[in-house]
C-alpha cells in the first residue's frame, strides 16, 4: 500500500544541511 | 472543521528510490500528512501523494524546533533489528541484536545512539525497544 513507508532508511540530509557531529 | 496540514519546502532536489516515494525539486512545496518515526513523511502536492525523507524538508513557517525532542543523556535501551554499516563519519556501524542506548530521538529518523564509548547516528527504523517483540 502507498501508505506503508519505504522499508529502507531515509537518506541523511544533503551535505550542505548536515548537522554537526553529536 | 478542515484539517490544516503543515506546508514544507524541499531544501534540495530529491529523486525517489522506491515506488511510493515522490521525486521533487529544490524549493517545491508539499503538505505533510503523516510523520512516521522512520523519518519518512507522507506528503501531498496538488497532483501527487507519496513519501519523502524529512531530512529534505524544512517548514515553510520558519524553524519548528518545538517538535524536536530534547536529548536524554541517561539513554534509553533499544536493540538493533538489523545491521547497518556507517556511510558517513558521524554514523555508527552495528550488528543485529546489539543493545544500545538512544540519547536523542530526532524526527528525521536518524537517532543518536551510544554503545560504550562510541556515539553516532543510526536509523531509527532498525531499532526496537529492548524486551519488545518485533
Amino acid at each position: 500500500s502507498i501508505r506503508e513507508p519505504p522499508t529502507n532508511p531515509p537518506p541523511r540530509p544533503p551535505a550542505e544541511h548536515r548537522r554537526k557531529r553529536p | 472543521g478542515p484539517i490544516i496540514l503543515q506546508t514544507y519546502r524541499l531544501i534540495a532536489e530529491y529523486k525517489k528510490s522506491s515506488k511510493h516515494e515522490l521525486s521533487m525539486k529544490a524549493g517545491d512545496l508539499v503538505e505533510v500528512v503523516e510523520k512516521s518515526t522512520s523519518g519518512w513523511w507522507f506528503c501531498q502536492t496538488e497532483s501527487h501523494r507519496g513519501w519523502l525523507p524529512a531530512t529534505y524538508l524544512e517548514p515553510l513557517e520558519g524553524p519548528d524546533e518545538s517538535e524536536d525532542q530534547e536529548p536524554n543523556y541517561e539513554g534509553e535501551l533499544y536493540q538493533t533489528t538489523k545491521p547497518y554499516k556507517a556511510e558517513q563519519e558521524d554514523e555508527i556501524s552495528l550488528e543485529q541484536d546489539v543493545t544500545i542506548e538512544v540519547i536523542h530521538k530526532l524526527l528525521d529518523g536518524w537517532w543518536v545512539v551510544r554503545k560504550g564509548e562510541q556515539t553516532g547516528y543510526y536509523p531509527s527504523m532498525l531499532l526496537q525497544k529492548t524486551g519488545e517483540k518485533r
